[in-house]
């Protein structure tokens, strides 16, 4: 089984 | 006043439908380089980066920096009014609340008009670093458009693994197994038609099928596309926009539990 991971926990916010 | 006219409206209605499945509202940041949009899907899962250069369009004139919210549904509604062959501009007001599409036929003979409202956005951008990628595939966008849309059919995600040997995709579901390989095209005589491998490290990396066949929509704006990949971070899936630019896709890898 795999879980989602979110895209903005990759890049940070500006 | 911003101003930006495409000869051929058929690119903007493709980015359209490239974007209108994962989107239902983003910002177009308009300024002297071009028109730039930033989004990500409801979900946050994956972001869209929409990059359309000034020196590529056909007239361009944008006097003062303009973040508009617009509503994709509708843009693409307005899009569709377009003939195949109509030219489109695009035009609003240095404060505007509204956006206009004209479009007009080749013999200039119609002339359409669609004033759009813009809306209010609270945004969030996100700083993408620039990333050197352990393996960057380039393929034909047909062939990728069909492996996702054959694998989704037999579970929810696809693995990629890449290796000096070339780059497999497979799917897994209550079933049995699917598995598709390619390997690096001998001959490159047609680049449309060439897969090329540039592997530093080998990765393994698991994607959502929904959002790939998000992305294969805009499988039309381009013949190839380019998968970069490195494990544990996001797929970058991107389709030039002929001689303006480029749509990248970032999509957040699967892990596992």
């Amino acid at each position: 089984n795999h879980a989602q991971k979110k895209i903005s926990s990759f890049f940070s916010n500006i | 006043m911003f101003e930006a006219r495409l000869v051929q409206s058929a690119i903007l209605k493709k980015v359209l439908d490239a974007i209108k499945d994962l989107l239902t509202e983003a910002t177009f940041e308009c300024s002297d380089s071009g028109i730039q949009v930033q989004a990500m899907d409801n979900a946050h899962v994956s972001l869209v980066s929409l990059n359309l250069r000034s020196d590529g369009f056909d007239k361009y004139r944008c006097d003062r920096n303009l973040s508009m919210g617009m509503s994709i549904a509708c843009m693409s509604k307005i899009l569709r009014c377009a003939g195949s062959e109509d030219t489109v501009t695009l035009r609003a007001l240095d404060n505007p609340e509204n956006i206009v599409f004209i479009f007009e036929s080749p013999n200039k003979e119609k002339l359409a008009e669609y004033e759009m409202k813009l809306i209010n956005m609270d945004q969030e951008h996100l700083g993408i670093p620039e990333t050197s990628y352990s393996c960057i595939v380039k393929m034909p966008s047909q062939e990728f458009s069909r492996i996702c849309r054959d694998l989704s059919q037999f579970g929810e995600s696809i693995t990629f693994a890449c290796s000096k040997e070339g780059i497999k995709f497979s799917a897994s579901g209550d079933y049995g197994q699917a598995t598709i390989k390619l390997a690096q095209t001998a001959d490159a005589d047609n680049e449309e038609e060439a897969v090329s491998v540039n592997m530093q490290e080998p990765v393994k990396l698991t994607f959502s099928c929904r959002y790939l066949n998000c992305f294969i929509k805009a499988g039309p704006l381009c013949a190839q596309v380019q998968l970069s990949m490195s494990n544990d971070v996001p797929l970058v899936c991107e389709y030039k926009i002929g001689d303006i630019g480029h749509i990248r896709y970032y999509l957040a890898p699967k892990i596992d539990d």
